[in-house]
C-alpha cells in the first residue's frame, strides 16, 4: 500500500512540470524511503532522474515496493484539476492498475478524487554512477534560465566555457551572436543569489538549445541550479528539493 | 554545425 501525502499539490505539480515536456512515459518507483523516477527522452540525449525523499511529504507510507507507470500528459491533466494549496495524496495498492489522487481543501472540507490508469512501461532503470567532473558551478536558477532562453534565440547550440575565474555562455547563429560572462560572486544577504565555481580543469562544451530549454523548466523547483561539466561525461544539471532532487543528464554536441 | 552526441556511450540506454 502506498499513501503519500504532499502538503501542497502545487509542489508535485511543479516537479512534474519540470520534466513533462522532455519525457512522456515514466515509471515511478515507490519504496519505503520515497519515490524515484527515471526516463530518457526519445532522442537518447537527455536523461531525467527524480528523487522525492519521504521527508518531502507531509506523511509517507509504502509497505511494499510499487512501480507506477505513468503517462505524464495524463497526470498533468489531473494535476491541473486540483487547487495549488490543496493537499494531495497519492494512493495505490500493492499491485495497482491505477493510482488515486486525492485533493483536499482542509479549510472548506472539499475533497476531489481522481483515478489515473497506470501503464506497463518497458524501461530500464539505470544505476547512475557518481561521475568525475572537471568543473562544478552553482548559480541562481532564474539567472541560468534567463541566459539559456536569451541565447537560445540566436542559435540551436550554446557553448559553455569555464576557465579559472570565468563562466561564459555563448551562442553563435545566423542573425548574430551573443555571450554572457559571469564571475564567482558571494551575496551575503541572499546566499541563493551567489555564484560558486570550482574548476579542476577548463571546460569547453556545446549543448543543444532545445534540451537546455527543457532543463531550465526545473527552475521552478529551486532557487539554485548545480551544473557539473566534464568532457568525458554527460553534463549534470541539478535542482534540489527539500529532500531529493531533479537531475538532468545531457549529452553534449561534438565540439568541432 | 556540430553533431549531437547521445547518452549511449556513457549510459546503457535502450
Amino acid at each position: 500500500m502506498l499513501e503519500a501525502k504532499f502538503e501542497e499539490a502545487s509542489f508535485f505539480k511543479r516537479i512534474i512540470d519540470g520534466f513533462k515536456d522532455c519525457v512522456q512515459l515514466v515509471n515511478f518507483q515507490c519504496k519505503d524511503d520515497g519515490i524515484i523516477a527515471q526516463a530518457v527522452d526519445d532522442s537518447r540525449v537527455l536523461l531525467v532522474s527524480l528523487e522525492i525523499g519521504s521527508e518531502s511529504f507531509q506523511t509517507y507510507r509504502c509497505d511494499h515496493p510499487i512501480t507506477l507507470g505513468i503517462d505524464l500528459n495524463s497526470l498533468s491533466k489531473i494535476l491541473r484539476c486540483g487547487n495549488n494549496t490543496d493537499t494531495l495524496t497519492l494512493i495505490a495498492d500493492d499491485t495497482p492498475d491505477s493510482v488515486l489522487l486525492l485533493f483536499e481543501d482542509t479549510k472548506r472540507e472539499r475533497i476531489a478524487e481522481y483515478s489515473l490508469k497506470l501503464m506497463d512501461i518497458d524501461a530500464d532503470f539505470l544505476k547512475i554512477e557518481e561521475l568525475a567532473y572537471e568543473s562544478t558551478l552553482m548559480m541562481p536558477s532564474a539567472e541560468f534560465a534567463k541566459n539559456v532562453r536569451d541565447l537560445s534565440q540566436l542559435s540551436d547550440s550554446l557553448t559553455f566555457t569555464i576557465t579559472k575565474e570565468t563562466i561564459k555562455f555563448q551562442a553563435d547563429g545566423d542573425i548574430g551572436s551573443g555571450s554572457v560572462i559571469l564571475k564567482p560572486y558571494v551575496n551575503m544577504d541572499d546566499p541563493d543569489q551567489s555564484i560558486k565555481l570550482e574548476m579542476e580543469q577548463p571546460v569547453d562544451l556545446t549543448f543543444g538549445s532545445k534540451y537546455l530549454l527543457d532543463i531550465v523548466k526545473g527552475s521552478a523547483l529551486s532557487n539554485k541550479v548545480g551544473i557539473r561539466l566534464s568532457s568525458e561525461a554527460p553534463a549534470l544539471f541539478q535542482f534540489d528539493l527539500s529532500s531529493g532532487f531533479l537531475q538532468f543528464f545531457l549529452a553534449p554536441k561534438f565540439n568541432d | 554545425y556540430c553533431e549531437q552526441k547521445t547518452l549511449c556511450p556513457y549510459f546503457i540506454v535502450r
